[in-house]
């Protein structure tokens, strides 16, 4: 474990309380992409297959649950629960996100680090999480206004990946045999199509403006 | 085939 890495994990935590506090505080998911979510949901559950046969570590074990039961229960409620769905808008949550999951699952079946059930599919969750923000950033051009929890929502789930970023580059320079070339490709491109929210979010917090991401 | 890494990253 580095630093960096502790600071992506942490941020990607805060990411998910920052969502749940939205979502319960207000009662509301507007704004929220429930695709985004249900993609999310599918990249632990196929990441996370080893989560009872290998054990790294409590921290390793614990975060794995939360990550898997918060992002279930996100798409619990914006389906099921009697207040929160109402607020769910799927004429603008229109993204075709299963070309995502069959495109990042044709892809790990040809480049993966070794042809195993697990590896495919941890090959497959890596893909999927590059793009499973997309169904995210496209609803909130779509819906003009971002309100702050979303923003900040977005703003931690973008930086946590450029913290991993970090840590990746740490490992290759202090450990002999690592390579994470799969991760590192896949999380540069995940990072990068955070680039133009990024900006906008930037602009907005100098100019203390609304954010709003152009159609 | 040399075994892949541990995955010991979340």
């Amino acid at each position: 474990m580095n630093i960096f890495r502790f600071a992506g994990d942490m941020t990607h935590l805060i990411s998910i309380l920052v969502l749940l506090l939205k979502v319960y505080a207000t009662k509301s998911c507007s704004g929220i992409s429930l695709k985004t979510q249900e993609l999310y949901g599918i990249v632990f559950l196929a990441r996370y297959l080893d989560l009872f046969t290998d054990f790294i570590s409590v921290y390793n074990t614990v975060m794995k649950l939360v990550f898997i039961g918060s992002s279930l229960a996100i798409v619990w409620c914006m389906r099921f629960h009697r207040v929160v769905k109402r607020s769910y808008d799927r004429d603008v949550d229109t993204f075709r996100h299963y070309f995502l999951v069959g495109g990042c699952f044709l892809l790990a079946l040809f480049v993966h680090e070794k042809f195993s059930f697990r590896e495919v599919f941890w090959a497959f969750s890596i893909y999927l999480e590059a793009v499973a923000i997309l169904p995210q950033l496209i609803l909130l051009q779509r819906s003009g206004n971002v309100d702050n929890l979303t923003g900040q929502y977005v703003l931690f789930l973008g930086a946590y990946r450029g913290f991993y970023i970090l840590n990746w580059i740490y490992r290759y320079f202090t450990e002999d045999q690592f390579s994470r070339w799969i991760s590192c490709v896949s999380g540069l491109v995940q990072t990068a199509l955070y680039a133009d929210f990024f900006y906008y979010y930037f602009i907005s917090w100098k100019n203390n403006a609304k954010l709003k991401l152009p159609a | 085939t040399k075994e892949p890494l541990a995955k010991d990253e979340l």
